[in-house]
């Protein structure tokens, strides 16, 4: 590994990333998913952190951009030059610009965002080229296989003697796997088998169901139904107001006023909060109702007040033409959502106690039942 | 003098491809010649002769086809020789 002359670096603790400029190439989402991932390949070896910024100026200002893109270094059109940084420093130091020329992709084909990303992100933070080929900071690009991706020894022994070690090696808490959360006694926790008991949400998250209500939630299993405070297995979040899971990827989403969390299981993603606008919701959407994936057309519909918006997983853009009078495209479901999950191929939404199941595809209400009915009173 | 046998089988593209690849990422102030006007035989040797170690290619000072490929490599904009 190798350091800047003078070697330059970031004498605080928290550093600041915005990105101004995305690829086509990429859902923002994923852009923003995986410029987490590489900036978390450093925070787990280094003591710093890591926040995205949404306006002003941060300290890594991120830009997708061909040609000429504002320095004097215009990039040169598909391969040859597919990134560059510059080192530590106030201003333009540890800007990272990523040539837009090239097929930014998350696989092998084209160029790897994660493996560019990483690379720059070295420079960002004080990393010179490295002449060891296995190292990132190798000057070349070579594709390796990213699942479980971590610094390799060469590049963590770099930025190790800039920053020191950061002892454990995962800067957040987080339970071990599989811990089974205890339940605890809160200040009100909410009575499961009254009739008129409504749902702050639901979601199913790996084959389980659970139900939001204030600071808890229930967790339906084949067995048993548990009810757990929602900070004692997620510490970031109090209570929720919608929640889905977007099932191929195994991540699922807590939405809590103009913020939204990422979970894998009893994991928080690290990254969020992140605001709703990254959707595509207006500034007046200040709170969602309900979320609900739907497999079927790979769109996530939301639910505002008595209307609802459909955002296409695929592109990461919502659809066009929302947003819709529920009434209009569900009729029998009620006027607004509070809840909304999918369960072997029905959808299921909540409208106070009353819950319909529903038949998307067919598009019509089967029955209809009360919610507390799912938690086995 | 003639131009080496080697010299001869280098073709113009890559020489240029290679003088771009070496003023790019080679150049900081102790070789302002290559960044600044046509690149003399001896210094773009001497410089090739850089790239070539820094790599971990033969170092012959000479464009042979191991080192034609890795200038052809997609790669970081950041020069080799960080000022």
């Amino acid at each position: 590994f190798g350091h800047f002359p003078g070697k330059p670096k970031w004498e605080k603790k928290t550093i600041t990333y915005r990105i101004t400029e995305y690829t086509p190439d990429l859902s923002q989402r994923d852009v923003d998913a995986v410029i987490t991932q590489a900036f978390k390949l450093y925070s787990d070896v280094i003591p710093l952190d890591f926040k995205q910024v949404y306006s002003g100026t941060a300290d890594i200002m991120i830009l997708f951009k061909a040609r000429y893109h504002g320095d004097f270094h215009p990039f040169d059109g598909p391969s040859g030059v597919l990134a560059h940084a510059m080192s530590p420093g106030p201003d333009v130091g540890g800007d990272t610009h990523f040539d837009d020329d090239e097929q930014w992709t998350l696989s092998a084909a084209g160029v790897n965002l994660l493996l560019v990303a990483a690379h720059e992100f070295g420079h960002a933070l004080g990393l010179d080229h490295s002449r060891d080929p296995s190292a990132l900071m190798y000057p070349t690009y070579q594709y390796v296989n990213t699942n479980g991706y971590r610094l390799p020894l060469d590049d963590k022994r770099g930025v190790q003697a800039l920053y020191g070690v950061r002892e454990s090696p995962y800067p957040q808490p987080q339970p071990e796997p599989n811990p089974q959360p205890k339940p605890e006694p809160g200040p009100n926790p909410p009575e499961p088998c009254k009739r008129d008991l409504v749902f702050d949400a639901a979601t199913s998250i790996r084959g389980e169901l659970y139900f939001f209500k204030n600071e808890y939630y229930w967790k339906k299993t084949s067995s048993s139904i548990q009810q757990i405070r929602i900070k004692s297995t997620w510490p970031a979040i109090n209570s929720v107001d919608a929640a889905y899971e977007f099932k191929s990827k195994g991540v699922s989403y807590f939405f809590k006023g103009q913020q939204y969390w990422g979970v894998k299981g009893p994991v928080s993603l690290p990254g969020y909060p992140k605001p709703i606008s990254q959707f595509g919701f207006p500034s007046s959407v200040t709170k969602i109702d309900a979320a609900v994936y739907v497999k079927s057309t790979g769109r996530t519909l939301f639910f505002v007040g008595s209307n609802y918006w459909s955002f296409n997983e695929r592109t990461g853009k919502m659809d066009r033409g929302f947003p819709k009078p529920i009434h209009h495209d569900f009729p029998g479901i009620g006027s607004r959502v509070d809840a909304a999950f999918e369960n072997y191929g029905y959808l299921y939404f909540s409208d106070g106690a009353r819950q319909t199941e529903y038949e998307y595809k067919k598009g019509r209400v089967r029955r209809v039942l009360l919610n507390y009915g799912w938690l086995n009173c | 003098a003639p131009a080496s046998v080697t010299q001869e089988t280098v073709s113009t593209e890559d020489q240029e491809a290679a003088e771009a690849y070496l003023k790019h990422f080679y150049s900081d102030s102790s070789t302002s010649s290559v960044s600044g006007r046509r690149v003399s035989i001896q210094d773009f040797e001497t410089t090739l002769k850089q790239m070539q170690e820094f790599f971990g290619l033969e170092v012959t000072g000479k464009l042979d086809t191991n080192t034609i490929k890795v200038i052809k490599k997609p790669r970081c904009g950041v020069s080799d020789v960080a000022e």
